[in-house]
């Protein structure tokens, strides 16, 4: 464990909370792609299975049971509970146009073809573009609440911070992880457009973030 | 550990 993998799961730790209590707070999740956290929701089910199979740490497995309830609590009040403020209308980004592919590319390239290898893989694979129905949703409405920025910056520099972790790593212990690498790379360059709008326009203090 | 395969990584 180092520095920035802490910090990085820490920054992915305050973005899951700030999305599940801004939508249980304000009882809507009025802006929120319901698409997006169905993929997180997917994302965390097929990497944490080794939940069952293998035990990593206290740290390690704590997290990712917290990270499954909070996934699937959010989930569950923006489809069921407030389900009535959920705008599918703007939420209509084509997931199969994701799924397809992340689940072919994790057959073709994955460290080795048994069931629990090629689910990591593929969970790899889909978080690198599970955020995009999100952004689509924020371009496609125009705006996002200033909570939902603040969301979206937690959740762009965790991965960000992992790119970190890696580099740290591959210097300091010659770990070299390629697919997680490499779809961290892709995922976080999907937050550079944001970053840059969220400092120079959430920062200045204009309540929502209005995209060009 | 530093094989991929055993992923102590969230």
């Amino acid at each position: 464990m180092n520095i920035f993998r802490l910090s990085g799961d820490v920054c992915h730790l305050i973005a899951i909370i700030i999305l599940f209590l801004k939508i249980w707070r304000s009882k809507s999740c009025a802006g929120i792609s319901g698409k997006s956290q169905v993929l997180f929701a997917l994302v965390f089910t097929t990497r944490y299975l080794d939940l069952f199979t293998s035990y990593i740490s206290a740290y390690n497995t704590v997290m990712k049971v917290v990270y499954l309830l909070l996934a699937y609590s959010t989930v569950g009040l923006i489809f069921f509970r407030f389900r009535n403020s959920y705008d599918s209308e703007s939420d209509s980004f084509r997931v199969e146009f994701l799924l397809v592919p992340v689940a072919g590319l994790s057959f073709l390239e994955n460290y080795a073809f048994t069931p629990l290898e090629i689910l990591w893989t593929f969970s790899i694979y889909l978080e690198s573009v599970a955020i995009l129905p999100q952004l689509f949703m924020i371009t496609k409405t125009g705006e996002a609440e200033s909570i939902t920025a603040h969301y979206l910056l937690f959740l762009g520099l965790y991965r960000a911070l992992y790119l970190a972790n890696w580099l740290w790593r591959f210097h300091t212990e010659g770990f070299y992880d390629q697919i997680a690498v490499v779809s961290g790379v892709v995922q976080t360059i999907f937050y550079c457009d944001f970053f840059y709008l969220y400092f120079t326009r959430v920062l200045r203090g204009s309540g929502k973030m209005s995209l060009p | 550990s530093s094989d991929p395969i055993h992923h102590d990584e969230l």
